[in-house]
Order: C-alpha cells, then sequence, then structure tokens
C-alpha cells in the first residue's frame, strides 16, 4: 500500500474535500463499513494524536504506517 | 496492565478500520 492509497483512504473518510477528517465525518463511515459508531470513535481517538479533534493526512498516515509495523494487513 | 490492554484493543479495531478500508478499495468481501 503506498502513499496514494493513504490519500485515497484520507479521501473517502473526507468526504466534504476539507484537508482534514472530523468526528462527524468518521461517523458517517458508520453506514459504509463493517465498524460500530463506538470503534469508528476509538479509530478517531487512536488516529488523532494530539487530540485536537480534527485528523489531518499527517495523522492518518502515520496511523497508517503504525497498523502497517504491526503488520495488520491480510 | 489495563493500559497495555486498552492499547491491543485499539490496535484491533486500527487493522479493522484499515483493512476495511482496503477492501473497499479493493471490492473484495
Amino acid at each position: 500500500v503506498g502513499q496514494s492509497s493513504i490519500l485515497e483512504f484520507f479521501q473517502i473518510c473526507d468526504i466534504e474535500n476539507k484537508g482534514f477528517i472530523t468526528r462527524r465525518n468518521m461517523q458517517r463511515l458508520n453506514g459504509e463499513l463493517p465498524l460500530s459508531a463506538e470503534e469508528l470513535e476509538n479509530v478517531f481517538d487512536t488516529l488523532d494524536s494530539d487530540g485536537n479533534g480534527y485528523l489531518t493526512l499527517d495523522e492518518f498516515s502515520s496511523g497508517f504506517s503504525m497498523f502497517s509495523v504491526c503488520s495488520y494487513v491480510q | 496492565d489495563p493500559n497495555m490492554k486498552a492499547g491491543a484493543a485499539n490496535e484491533g479495531v486500527l487493522a479493522n478500520f484499515f483493512n476495511s478500508l482496503l477492501s473497499k478499495k479493493t471490492g473484495a468481501p
């Protein structure tokens, strides 16, 4: 998975194309991804490392690296 | 250690999340 895929994932979440993802954007994925609202909330909190309520592409991609390093990619 | 358990749970949820995005992108089930 390359940088372009990460950008693609980011854009799936950043529906309004603002350049950042809010908690509300994340909740909207509830119908699109097989994750519960609580799990999405958890994902948001984990990725939002500075806790400012906005997920930037940087935070998003470092979260993705963390996930890749843990070799969870199936 | 509860903190470590929470961390592991978060990793699992994160894995779920990114795997779901991957599936969505590739069209895999």
